[in-house]
């Protein structure tokens, strides 16, 4: 299945 | 007490287009700096900043910081009353709950006010960390609008890859497939019809397709368009605002799991 993590996932926790 | 005076109040107007799609309501920042915006879609995907600088402005009046909160329709609605060669200034007091966009015409025999209630709007603001990309993709904005609107009549998403062969845009739908590849080409009459792709490593990533259909109302705003990728990171397509500052988009890559 294709997903998309939102941008707070790449910017505030990664 | 803000005041900000664009000579080229078109530009206000455009920048507008370029974002009511994405976002519907945000807070414009002003500080010494400039007047800048960070905001995101709804699904939280997407996200657009603007930075237009201090130095463009004809006259630029910011006593502190402000954040005015703005329905960019609202916004639209009312600049769209001012004329194409108009100067456009933006007013507002401390402590106000509106602003006022002041409109002159060039000779100055019309001078128009339109006050706009602000809003107090909750948003997120992300640290966007400086990174290092693996290539860098700088072409004309023309051609990259046309790209994503003929592949988004084939299909959702578009592969975009880097290789030193050049940047390949492909799709696939219900009725087909499509490949686009745009190769390196430097030896053009004018530098903005250039395409140049920087690489640093080979990098193919998966979008969808109808926001970058959005990010392409900024093409007005710019000849060029600078696409930046790597693995694991949210691409950023970024219009260049001449002398003003930039409106760069950024979105999630989709995921194969």
């Amino acid at each position: 299945e294709v997903f998309q993590n939102t941008l707070v996932d790449y910017f505030n926790n990664k | 007490m803000l005041e900000l005076r664009l000579v080229q109040g078109s530009l206000l107007k455009k920048v507008l287009d370029a974002m009511r799609e994405l976002v519907n309501d945000a807070n414009f920042d002003c500080s010494a700096t400039g007047f800048s915006l960070q905001a995101m879609d709804s699904s939280h995907v997407a996200l657009v900043a603007l930075l237009l600088r201090s130095e463009g402005f004809e006259h630029y009046r910011c006593d502190r910081n402000l954040s005015m909160g703005m329905n960019l329709n609202n916004m639209s609605k009312m600049l769209r009353c001012a004329g194409n060669d108009d100067i456009i200034t933006i007013k507002a007091d401390d402590g106000t709950d509106s602003v006022t966009f002041m409109f002159e015409s060039p000779n100055q025999d019309k001078i128009a006010d339109f006050e706009m209630k602000l809003m107090d709007i909750d948003s997120e603001h992300l640290g966007i960390p400086d990174a290092e990309y693996q290539a860098i993709v700088r072409m004309p904005s023309s051609e990259f609008a046309r790209i994503c609107k003929d592949l988004s009549s084939i299909g959702d998403t578009v592969v975009i890859s880097v290789t030193k062969e050049g940047v390949k845009f492909s799709t696939a739908g219900d009725i087909g497939t499509a490949n686009i590849v745009c190769r390196q080409n430097k030896t053009v009459d004018k530098p903005e019809e250039a395409t140049i792709i920087e690489m640093q490593e080979p990098v193919s990533l998966t979008f969808a397709l109808r926001y970058l259909n959005s990010f392409t109302k900024a093409t007005p705003l710019s000849d060029t368009v600078t696409i930046s990728l790597s693995s694991e990171l949210p691409v950023v397509v970024e219009y260049k605002i001449a002398e003003m500052g930039y409106i760069r988009y950024y979105l999630a890559p989709k995921i194969e799991e």
